[in-house]
């Protein structure tokens, strides 16, 4: 799913 | 970004500024501080970062990802580099064998991670090495025995900075439908377990008002 791939935390 | 987030980036922020405020307040002395923990953090966010140039989240997130790096490198270079500072540096006490932890974390990076891929990998190497990059500076602060207060305070904001993220995630996992975010979670949680010892002997030295001191 999208979230896998963007690390949107620090 | 929720509250949380954001006020675990802060004291995340704030526990590097005490650091860089102490060596520099203290007129450039780096006693009770671990150079080994401040390599392993620069790694972190060395490693962490790649995606820095790949991925646009946010101003905010690629401002703060900029700051990590400069400021974990500059206490690094700082204590290797600047005649004074490395002279302060007790060497002889921060001995912890980071090289194990580190291949450690690598290995555990090559089997546990969400995809097979070069930026992935790097970057479940450095969630589950800023788990452990705090030990050689607990380690050093046990075999120092007393621990002054900036140093006692760095510690305090890297644990409560660890604790807002564990709530950050349990606020975003009952708001965000599919958040799974599970090798950060657990190793934030085994990062913060690190630091609840430290932090009963910190509250213990704060009510008996009692110097800190940490069972060698």
């Amino acid at each position: 799913d999208a979230n896998v791939g963007i690390k949107d935390e620090l | 970004m929720n509250i949380f987030r954001f006020a675990g980036d802060m004291t995340h922020l704030m526990s590097i500024l005490i650091l860089l405020l102490k060596i520099y307040a203290t007129k450039s002395c780096a006693v009770g501080i671990s150079l080994k923990t401040q390599e392993l953090y620069a790694l972190v966010f060395l490693t962490r970062y790649l995606d820095q140039f790949t991925d646009y989240v946010s101003l905010y997130n690629s401002v703060m990802k900029v700051v990590f790096i400069a400021s974990s490198l500059a206490i690094v270079w700082c204590m290797r580099r600047h005649p004074l500072v490395r002279k302060s540096y007790d060497k002889d006490l921060d001995t912890f064998r980071h090289q194990y932890v580190l291949l450690a974390c690598f290995v555990l990076a090559l089997l546990l991670h969400e995809i097979f891929t070069f930026q992935e990998v790097f970057w479940a190497f450095s969630i589950y090495l800023e788990a452990v990059a705090i030990l050689p500076q607990l380690v050093l602060l046990q075999r120092s025995g007393n621990v002054d207060n900036l140093t006692g305070q760095y510690v305090l904001f890297l644990g409560a900075y660890r604790g807002l993220y564990i709530i950050n995630w349990i606020y975003r996992y009952f708001t965000e439908d599919h958040f799974t975010r599970w090798i950060a979670c657990v190793s934030g949680l085994v990062q913060t377990a690190l630091y609840a010892d430290f932090f009963y002997y910190y509250y213990l030295s704060w009510k008996t008002n009692t110097k800190l001191k940490l069972p060698a």
